[in-house]
């Protein structure tokens, strides 16, 4: 097992040139390394900048915007379009039964008033207690107090069911189950109806070609790394022949026969890159004004605006039905006090009257 | 707020 250990030993000329041959190969080395390390940067660079391959990627993606679902979820939460469609067929009775007990409270004054001014036609001067429009003018006025709030509350009710009208529509569309919300909105990404389309295709295409450059540079990359250089022989016969060694002239002719088609294939992958680069950035210019023009992408944000603005009026018409129905229910307690009122001063007027028309006869 | 107030209806008028 002899190994020669002066096999390395070279004149001191020679180990001189190859250490400067060495160096020079770690410069060319480094140097195309790191022009294909540049390269990847750049064209990262710039398809991070045009959010590329992302806005590709989710062209298929049809997802609902976090807060469309955060909406979607409040409003069935507080019972959906059901709910508030109960309380708005609920109005009309409520004022109906408000306007019943008004109605009779008046009715009975009127009735009473009546047969007062009959009793005072016929016995004039002798029928001498206060007469009944005197005595109700407060009543009345309450009443027409009364009705002026009922008025109100009509044009209130119009109110609040045109904006149920309006919205109504959205409102069911925002309870909706997510899948039925996605698809009910025009493609949530305008360029989804892209998908297929020319400019599209070339841009993948484009994409596709620029990942295998990119390939191509790492195969590239490790066949330069794992290319052998070695000068020792030709400096030995140099010395020997010439006595001398013309480094430079040596390495360089080497590291061209060497690295020549290395170097022509880095730069030819630099080529395809910048060309192929200048084409994407021109198809995805296209695929931009596309995408902004797009009729759908309109069509996307009207959708997502009213499903929004439905929402807010969800909120909008719950808090106006809670009040309404308070309202009308104050109200009732408040007439029905007003009704106890009328009937109480109705009988004592009767009472009054039946004592009065005794006397009358008597005499 | 949308419907009226019902504030000065709840007072009850005295009758004199």
């Amino acid at each position: 097992k002899f190994t020669d250990l002066f096999e390395k030993m070279v004149p001191m000329q020679v180990q001189q040139s190859l250490s400067i041959a060495s160096s020079r190969k770690a410069d060319l080395v480094n140097r195309l390394v790191g022009k294909l390390r540049e390269a990847t940067n750049l064209c990262n660079g710039v398809l991070a900048s045009l959010n590329l391959p992302a806005a590709l990627e989710d062209l298929s993606g049809d997802s609902v915007p976090q807060s469309i679902l955060e909406k979607s979820r409040a409003v069935v939460q507080q019972g959906g379009l059901h709910s508030i469609e109960q309380l708005i067929k609920d109005l009309p009775e409520l004022l109906q039964r408000n306007r019943e007990i008004l109605d009779e409270s008046l009715k009975m004054l009127d009735d009473e008033e009546t047969t007062d001014n009959e009793l005072r036609a016929k016995f004039s001067q002798r029928w001498n207690r206060t007469p009944s429009g005197d005595l109700y003018k407060p009543l009345r006025a309450e009443g027409s107090n009364f009705r002026n709030v009922l008025d109100k509350a009509v044009q209130a009710d119009q109110v609040v069911r045109e904006r149920y009208n309006t919205h109504c529509e959205m409102i069911a569309l925002l309870c909706k189950p997510e899948s039925e919300l996605c698809a009910a909105i025009p493609s949530a990404n305008p360029a989804n109806t892209l998908q297929g389309s020319e400019v599209v295709n070339v841009l993948k295409a484009q994409l596709q070609q620029l990942d295998e450059v990119k390939r191509n540079r790492e195969v590239l990359e490790e066949e330069i790394k794992a290319v052998t250089f070695d000068m020792t022989t030709k400096f030995l016969t140099a010395l020997a022949q010439d006595g001398a060694i013309n480094e430079e002239a040596l390495s360089t002719t080497e590291l061209d026969t060497r690295y020549g088609a290395h170097t022509q294939r880095v730069k030819q992958n630099l080529c395809a890159q910048d060309d192929l680069l200048a084409q994407v950035q021109t198809s995805h210019q296209e695929f931009a004004t596309l995408k902004q023009s797009n009729a759908e992408a309109n069509n996307r944000e009207e959708v997502l605006k009213k499903l929004a603005s439905a929402h807010d009026s969800y909120v909008e018409i719950s808090s106006n039905l809670k009040e309404g129905t308070k309202f009308y229910n104050d109200l009732t307690e408040i007439l029905l006090r007003f009704q106890n009122k009328c009937s109480d001063i109705v009988f004592a007027r009767k009472t009054e009257r039946d004592e009065l028309l005794k006397e009358l006869q008597q005499s | 707020s949308l419907y009226p107030s019902l504030e000065d209806l709840k007072v009850d008028k005295v009758m004199r």
